[in-house]
């Protein structure tokens, strides 16, 4: 493991569509 | 390039909106006051931040000892997180 891979957490950037969260149910 | 400026969240505001754009607008506003703390990992903790109820987050919003606490708590999960990759 390098650690330059960590998927968690999603970050968020300013301007840019949140996708963190892809389990809410509609 | 100035920084976007946002009007005060209100619960009213955020009902109106869809759950995507809800933790959106959040977001936009959590963002610039963690990087004030934490410039390198803002866009970490803000995404941890948003994993949290709106309700709660609205007070965060409102309240630098509760946001600050939070903020805290998610660097801890971070830190141990990365420990362990």
């Amino acid at each position: 493991s390098n650690g330059s891979s960590v998927s968690w957490p999603p970050e968020f950037h300013p301007g840019v569509p949140w996708k963190g969260l892809q389990n809410i149910d509609p | 390039r100035e920084p976007a400026v946002y009007e005060p969240l209100s619960a009213s505001m955020l009902a109106a909106a869809l759950p995507h754009e809800q933790k959106q607008m959040i977001g936009e506003r959590l963002y610039p006051l963690i990087s004030a703390l934490h410039t390198q990992l803002a866009g970490k903790i803000t995404g941890m931040l948003l994993e949290i109820d709106n309700s709660e987050l609205l007070l965060m919003l409102e309240s630098p000892e509760s946001l600050n606490a939070k903020v805290q708590e998610a660097l801890e999960v971070l830190q141990e997180h990365q420990a362990t990759e």
